[in-house]
């Protein structure tokens, strides 16, 4: 859930 | 991170090598459009604002400054050089590109993840960036001919979002939860209007000839 919240990409 | 999202950000950051390489070697931003890039400084400097709130890692912290503060870069320099400056083709760099900038930012308080201010210029950062190249292709259009340089540039910063589309699916097929369609349909649209680019580039490669775009 987490990795679709914060914006991990560039 | 993949595969795909790796080649992706290593192509657009051969494109700004590329772009750094041409000033930087010819002393000349001919065929290259001041609109676009200061789109670019603003498309970066409106999606990193949590660049020293949310550390994902290392990685990710150095790309953004270096996107940054290259795109910064290349502003200043076809502004302030004085070399640089006077090859830039400003009577051809004509495209009203604040239209751009109203449009995205419009289409960002409409369409959104979340009513936030961070929120929101994320989202009009995503919509900037698939326009922002248009000034660029405009230019290249009237000006007719593409230097070697300006073509690889155009054609590196173009792929990396085709690029960044392989990874949207494949992270849609490997981690629930993922959706991130305003990046994904804005990238399609962004890859789109290289179309035609991609096209006159490929048979500028395959006949080995310099690149000529119909006037």
């Amino acid at each position: 859930k987490a990795s679709s919240k914060v914006k991990d990409e560039l | 991170m993949n595969i795909f999202r790796f080649a992706g950000d290593m192509t657009h950051l051969i494109s700004i090598l590329v772009l750094l390489l041409k000033i930087y070697a010819t002393k000349s931003c001919s065929g290259i459009s001041l609109k676009t890039q200061e789109l670019y400084a603003l498309v970066f400097l409106t999606r990193y604002l949590d660049l020293f709130t949310d550390f994902i890692s290392v990685y990710n912290t150095i790309m953004k400054l270096v996107f940054i503060a290259s795109s910064l870069a290349v502003v200043c320099c076809m502004r302030m050089h004085r070399v640089v400056r006077r090859s830039y083709d400003k009577d051809l760099d004509t495209f009203r590109h604040y239209f751009l900038i109203l449009a995205s930012f419009v289409l960002a308080l409409l369409v959104n993840e979340k009513f936030t201010f961070q929120e929101i210029f994320w989202a009009f950062s995503i919509y900037l960036e698939a326009l922002a190249i248009l000034p660029q292709l405009v230019l290249l259009q009237r000006s007719g001919n593409v230097d070697n340089l300006t073509g690889q540039y155009v054609f590196f910063l173009g792929a990396y979002r085709a690029f960044y589309i392989l990874n949207w699916i494949y992270r849609y097929f490997t981690e629930q939860h993922f959706s991130r369609w305003i990046a994904c349909v804005s990238g399609l649209v962004q890859t789109v209007l290289y179309a035609d680019f991609f096209y006159y580039y490929f048979i500028s490669w395959k006949n080995n000839a310099k690149m000529q775009l119909p006037a």
